[in-house]
């Protein structure tokens, strides 16, 4: 179970 | 959200509609890199290339957009509409250097060998470096239009106000992302003398001339 990245910036 | 990052934000924006304004304003693309603009549209492409299949938030989606079609419209104005004013002759910096050497950090510097991730990783990389054929051009040509370094000068300012964003995300968000912030800091630096030439002549009402 590997976290997910989230770019969540321009 | 915090408000630098918001004016950073709005700073690119503000940057894409003042280049906009000055092509179809003054029907030329007289003193901008068109090597610049094409780097940025291939940033925005691998950099939003999830945009419709990760959902962040109606804010970022409607700016991943805007991002990726005004490059694409800046670009192809420039091929077509406006193509007989362009300055190829000093628009010479050799993009394969910037391209190839994002490809390398991209490959060193990455938080996941996964295609996304990669091209993510990449399109830092070369943003970071996407305004020294801009940069270059505006050396050779010794002088500029004010509304040219206008766009240079808000275009400076977005990635110049992540950084507070981002010191600001690591203290209350605990929020840090190395290469972002690394590579932010690069791009920042690159534009530390066009800064100061800014703020010394524009600033002051003056024309922009480099010393």
């Amino acid at each position: 179970d590997e976290v997910e990245i989230i770019h969540d910036e321009l | 959200m915090n408000l630098f990052r918001l004016g950073g934000d709005l700073a690119h924006l503000v940057s894409i509609f003042i280049l906009l304004q000055k092509i179809t304003a003054n029907k030329s693309a007289a003193g901008i890199s068109i090597k610049t603009q094409i780097l940025y549209s291939i940033v925005y492409v691998t950099r939003y290339i999830d945009v419709f299949t990760k959902w962040i938030s109606l804010y970022t989606f409607v700016m991943k957009l805007i991002f990726i079609a005004s490059s694409f419209y800046t670009v192809w104005l420039m091929h077509n509409t406006y193509k007989s004013t362009q300055n190829p002759q000093i628009d010479t910096f050799k993009i394969r250097y910037l391209i190839g050497g994002s490809i390398i950090m991209a490959a060193i510097f990455n938080h996941k060998l996964t295609f996304n991730e990669l091209v993510w990783s990449f399109s830092i990389w070369l943003e970071s470096v996407a305004i020294l054929p801009q940069l270059f051009m505006l050396q050779r040509t010794g002088e500029a239009e004010n509304i040219t370094v206008h766009y240079i000068f808000a275009l400076g300012i977005y990635r110049a106000l992540y950084i507070p964003n981002w010191v600001y995300r690591w203290i209350f968000d605990q929020y840090f992302d190395y290469i972002a912030t690394v590579a932010g800091i690069i791009q920042t630096l690159i534009y530390s003398d066009f800064f100061y030439v800014y703020y010394q002549r524009v600033m002051k009402g003056k024309k922009f001339e480099l010393p």
